[in-house]
């Protein structure tokens, strides 16, 4: 399949929530997501990885910025009533993605993005893949770095903002 | 925006592979991908969170099983040329997805996704989400349990198997 990449976009209104310690038993994502969007409060790039085995796991996803002082709200509640060990909100992180098809037949774009961000001295906080999308989290003083260099490392035309 | 859950797949015939204390500098993921690129090996759902402040970065990643072999054959490598605490490769795994779109906008899908995999009793190791797909990793003996829960949850017709 040829892989085309069509677009790269920067988001920078949004904010990282890091659930430190999820209880590692069935139920305690959906009481959590449960409680998120009774809220109302919009998710986006939810990512939980395994890391040592018998360490808790760590859950991480993205709010909208507007999103960010109902979210401080319910910290307590998931550290109290859903055994969470903390929970961190950070908002200084910006979100550059790579739109496409067929991208995981090709683990190069991936690499290539990758290469171009530490290129340009870059680091990065979190990625999240799937055949659409690619997604880092960066500081968010890099995120218009990061943009140019993801256009030029595709050779893509217009720079798009979200 | 409508959502509209499109439909619920499960594949079995992968591994995921988690890279335990990733160097936290620029061009250490882009080193890793680079050479699982080089080698051919075929990566998809690469998910990176971060943890605790100050704890070195895990990344996890699923790969095809047809390339359990190669991917097991680069480890050392990995370790002692990139800096990466420990690779750990687990076949016994599973992916469920929900696949849809605007899905963003409505964390109400993801949550729906977390419950129904609580009532069966089918605890979640991996989760990655974005627009377009929900995906979790569960216990490959999990996982025709957590597809027609998904098909059930969603009221969906076919089960697709991959
Ligand atoms: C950590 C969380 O994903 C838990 N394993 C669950 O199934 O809900
Ligand atoms: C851990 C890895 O993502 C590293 N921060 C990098 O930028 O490559």
């Amino acid at each position: 399949q040829q892989v085309v990449v069509r677009g790269a976009a920067l988001r920078k209104n949004l904010a990282r929530v890091v659930l430190e310690g999820v209880p590692d038993a069935p139920g305690a994502a959906a009481q959590v997501f449960g409680a998120v969007a009774a809220r109302g409060i919009l998710v986006d790039d939810i990512v939980q990885v395994v890391t040592a085995p018998d360490a808790p796991p760590t859950i991480n996803f993205t709010i909208d910025s507007s999103d960010v002082a109902e979210m401080r709200g319910m910290a307590d509640q998931i550290v109290a009533e859903m055994g969470v060990r903390h929970v961190r909100i950070d908002e200084d992180v910006a979100k550059v993605s790579v739109v496409g098809v067929g991208m995981r037949a090709h683990s190069g774009v991936a690499s290539r993005l990758f290469q171009a961000l530490r290129d340009a001295d870059v680091n990065i906080e979190n990625i999240s893949t799937s055949e659409i999308v690619i997604s880092c989290i960066v500081r968010r003083a890099d995120g218009e770095k990061a943009l140019r260099t993801a256009h030029a490392a595709f050779e893509l035309q217009q720079p798009t903002q979200g």
